[in-house]
């Protein structure tokens, strides 16, 4: 439970920049906002889909910062040829939901 | 609330 999360400080605050600009309503941005970010990455839709998947770690189809956060690293990880985990590896789980 | 794809959160499926 001590572990550093993966998202770096200045990376993090790079993601909360995209995602105020995106209109949170309540802290939150819906699935209608976050894909069209998404897709610009022009990685393929199923990648995309376990992204989400991924990132929604309450499953309640919204993304608050944090889990904004794990989609957006795990696009730009993605961009650059990694691949996408199948399940969350417990460094990628922020700290405030552990 | 979701988007289309009925019951899914995920947005993408």
């Amino acid at each position: 439970a001590d572990l550093p999360w993966v998202v770096k400080p200045e990376e993090k605050m790079k993601f909360d920049s995209i995602f105020d600009s995106l209109g949170p309503v309540g802290g939150m941005l819906s699935g209608e906002k976050v894909k069209p970010v998404l897709l610009n990455s022009k990685l393929p839709v199923d990648i995309l889909g376990r992204v989400w998947e991924l990132s929604d770690i309450d499953r309640d189809g919204m993304l608050d910062r944090d889990e904004f956060s794990v989609a957006m690293y795990l696009v730009y990880r993605a961009l650059e040829g990694e691949p996408v985990p199948m399940s969350l590896p417990p460094p990628l789980v922020p700290p405030s939901k552990r | 609330q979701y988007p289309a794809g009925g019951s899914s959160t995920n947005p993408f499926l």
